[in-house]
């Protein structure tokens, strides 16, 4: 339902954001090749179980955030220095936003679509997950109704990875301009497109913030929910996603 | 013994292709 990202009046940005985009396919099979590969290793190891390889998974996912910011407009101009300390900080937000916005896009009421390709009932993980991780995941099935009531589309998405990863409130960038020229320019390009495509246009956008808000918090709970499992030695280690949890946690 | 610089660096130097 997205419309032709060349569409007539398309701010400019929002295209070469959307052409940052890594193909859907093309990454669910890389996933999923590499998490067969890890699965045949715990076949002579033992398999760990379901909670390790939802985190093999969002490592996976998160080395593809990595590739797609390092190769993006704009970012990939900073210096390395710059760019870790953007990734570090907002690193967890990416990887809930890449889930919740899988499920906007191409998911199924009642089901979780994974970035493999396969699909999980909700109800399953209910039943078999902790309070916590169960409360998690209601609240962000809560923000995927939301913003599939807002019918968010691609080039919506495209923008706010942008917000998102361009945040000038973190500390000690040496390109501190750069960086909040960039969030004010993806702002200004979300706020012409969702105008352009509604109606109440502030409303929308102002909707949108709040949604980032709700984001925001839900990763940071996901974050220290993902880091007492690891101290209890759940979390496989040696990864990208033990490293970028230390980085928030040191 | 330089520290070893962490997988992130590693990731954000490689060449582009890789």
């Amino acid at each position: 339902h997205s419309s032709s990202p060349q569409g007539p009046g398309m701010p400019r940005l929002v295209t070469e954001f959307l052409l940052c985009d890594p193909d859907e396919l093309q990454l669910q099979n890389k996933i999923s090749a590499r998490i067969q590969q890890e699965q045949t290793g715990w076949r002579r190891l033992g398999n760990p179980g379901t909670f390790s390889l939802m985190c093999v998974m969002a490592d996976q996912t998160l080395l593809s955030i990595v590739e797609w910011a390092r190769t993006s407009i704009f970012f990939k101009q900073l210096k390395v220095s710059d760019q870790m300390k953007l990734l570090h900080s907002c690193w967890s937000e990416l990887l809930i936003l890449d889930i919740i916005s899988r499920q906007v896009l191409y998911g199924r009421v009642g089901s979780l679509l994974l970035v493999t390709g396969q699909e999980v009932q909700l109800s399953d993980i209910a039943s078999q997950a902790g309070p916590t991780l169960a409360g998690l995941v209601q609240r962000g099935q809560e923000l995927v109704e939301r913003l599939h009531i807002l019918k968010l589309d691609r080039q919506e998405f495209a923008c706010i990875k942008f917000l998102i990863l361009f945040n000038p409130d973190v500390k000690d960038l040496e390109e501190h301009q750069l960086v909040e020229s960039v969030q004010e320019q993806a702002e200004g390009a979300l706020l012409e497109y969702t105008s352009r495509t509604s109606s109440q246009h502030l409303g929308r956008f102002t909707h949108l913030l709040l949604c980032l808000s709700e984001l925001r918090s839900l990763s940071t709970l996901a974050e220290d929910y993902l880091y007492c499992r690891h101290l209890s030695g759940e979390v496989p280690c040696n990864n990208l996603l033990i490293e970028m949890l230390h980085a928030k946690h040191s | 013994e330089p520290e070893e610089p962490s997988l992130l660096k590693k990731l954000l130097l490689a060449p582009a292709n890789s």
